[in-house]
C-alpha cells in the first residue's frame, strides 16, 4: 500500500512540433518522454522502503541496470487493455506495430506486446504492477562493491510484502507466478535499450542528457 | 561516476 501510494501519476507526451518527419516525430516524442519518466522514477525509486538506506554506488548501480525494466512494466501495464494492438506509451501515445516499425522499435513492439498479453493473462493486479516495477529495479546482477547486507533486506522485504500480499488474497502461488515473468521482462529492455542506442547511433536520432546517460550506463 | 554525472546529481540532491 506504501508503493501504491507513492505510485506517480501518469505522465502525457509532449508532441515534437520540430520535424515534418512523422516517425521521427514519434520519435523524438517518446524520448522525451522517457527522458521524464526516468526522472520520475529516480524520485520514486528513494520511496521504497529501504533503498534510501543503500549506498549512493548501490542506488546508481541498480538504477543503471534496472530503469528500462521499471518503465517497460508500466508500459505493458497500460497496453494490456482489451485485445488491443497498441503500446501505450502515454494516455496520449498510443503507437500500434506500424507505427512502432516506422521508428525503428519493431522488436520493442513484439516483445512488450508479449509481457503485456501476459500480464493480462494472469489479471496482474495494481499491487502486483507496483511491486513487480519495485523488485525489476532492485534485482540487479550487476556486481556491487558494497556490502549487499541492506541490498537483502530491502529485496527480502519487497518478498514478503509480495507474500503477505498474495496470501491474503487466498493466491500464494501468485508471486511465484509474477517472478517467472521477470525474465522476459529483462529481455525486453534489453532490447529496448539497444534499439534506443541504436537510433541514437545510426541514425543520429538526439537524446534526452539523462537518458543517454542511462543507455549508456551498462 | 563522473560517467554518470546527472544520476548522481538527482540522487544525492534529493531530487
Amino acid at each position: 500500500s506504501h508503493l501504491l501510494l507513492t505510485e506517480p501519476a501518469p505522465l502525457a507526451a509532449n508532441q515534437d512540433d520540430s520535424t515534418d518527419d512523422g516517425s521521427l516525430r514519434t520519435l523524438l516524442t517518446l524520448c522525451d518522454l522517457l527522458n521524464r519518466e526516468l526522472l520520475v522514477l529516480i524520485g520514486w525509486a528513494k520511496q521504497i522502503p529501504g533503498f534510501s538506506e543503500l549506498s549512493l554506488v548501490e542506488q546508481m548501480s541498480l538504477l543503471q541496470s534496472g530503469w528500462m525494466e521499471a518503465l517497460l512494466v508500466g508500459v505493458a501495464w497500460r497496453s494490456q487493455g482489451r485485445a488491443g494492438e497498441e503500446l501505450v506509451f502515454a494516455g496520449n501515445l498510443r503507437l500500434d506495430e506500424a507505427q512502432c516499425r516506422a521508428a525503428g522499435l519493431a522488436g520493442v513492439y513484439q516483445e512488450v506486446r508479449h509481457l503485456a498479453a501476459r500480464y493480462r493473462a494472469m489479471k496482474m493486479s495494481p499491487e502486483e504492477a507496483v511491486m513487480l516495477k519495485a523488485m525489476a529495479l532492485t534485482n540487479s546482477d550487476a556486481e556491487l562493491p558494497d556490502s549487499p547486507d541492506s541490498l537483502q533486506r530491502l529485496q527480502d522485504g519487497l518478498q514478503e510484502a509480495l507474500q503477505d500480499y498474495e496470501c491474503s488474497r487466498g493466491e500464494p502461488h501468485r508471486a511465484g507466478r509474477l517472478l517467472m515473468s521477470l525474465p522476459l521482462l529483462r529481455q525486453s529492455a534489453a532490447r529496448a535499450a539497444e534499439a534506443f542506442r541504436r537510433l541514437h547511433r545510426q541514425h543520429r536520432v538526439p537524446i534526452h542528457k539523462l537518458l543517454l546517460e542511462m543507455l549508456n550506463a551498462k | 561516476q563522473e560517467k554518470h554525472k546527472i544520476l548522481h546529481k538527482l540522487l544525492q540532491n534529493g531530487n
